[in-house]
């Protein structure tokens, strides 16, 4: 099946997101 | 086992693996051994998305900054890092020894990638380990088929590439049962 994939920039965006707080 | 399933909150981006961290600190003067070592390790937490991934990640400490002799372990669920465990008894590690100082970039550079999937071997990953020496520090990343060269080449090439270090670091590549056999560890 499909796999998630996320890439480095994109988890770098997400990390400043307030839902990882 | 009673503990509630993990799961990623509204409107948070899922992993394709729930994941554990760990912790693991060797008591001084105390025997190494299978025992010691299992009661040693201390699950810090669960995690089914980024957003619960960075939430755990951002309140530990980082690697570079421990002191003495101490391990991070980031593995899938269900898998304890141990050589015994079902899903790394036929297994393997690549090893990549580390000069002091590059502890912390690395270990998040391997991180991310085996979160983001980046590997691309299927359910071959195991999880990750940063260990904390005196002389210099050792990242693994564990695999299930020690066997299997197809894979172990393929994990070592991603994580070269995505470690970025310089082309003379050298990697070894172990087989648990070898550890297992000759009681090396870290």
């Amino acid at each position: 099946g499909t796999r998630i994939v996320y890439e480095r920039h994109f988890l770098m965006q997400c990390r400043n997101s307030p839902l990882a707080k | 086992e009673s503990r509630p399933v993990v799961k990623p909150g509204k409107g948070e981006h899922p992993l394709q693996f729930n994941y554990c961290f760990w912790f693991s600190r060797r008591t001084p003067g105390k025997q190494t051994s299978s025992s010691s070592y299992d009661q040693n390790l201390k699950n810090i937490g669960t995690f089914a998305s980024v957003e619960q991934f960075f939430a755990n990640y951002s309140h530990i400490a980082r690697p570079g900054d421990l002191s003495g002799h101490s391990d991070y372990h980031l593995f899938k669920e269900g898998v304890r890092p141990m050589w015994e465990d079902d899903a790394n008894k036929n297994g393997g590690k690549w090893i990549v020894r580390l000069k002091k100082g590059l502890a912390s970039r690395c270990w998040e550079n391997l991180v991310f990638a085996m979160i983001g999937e980046q590997f691309m071997v299927g359910e071959e990953i195991c999880g990750a380990v940063i260990s904390i020496r005196y002389q210099e520090d050792i990242l693994s990343l564990w695999n299930r088929t020690a066997h299997d060269q197809q894979t172990t080449s393929r994990i070592r090439d991603t994580l070269k590439r995505i470690l970025n270090l310089p082309p003379n670091t050298i990697m070894e590549y172990k087989k648990h049962s070898e550890s297992l056999s000759d009681n090396s560890s870290f």
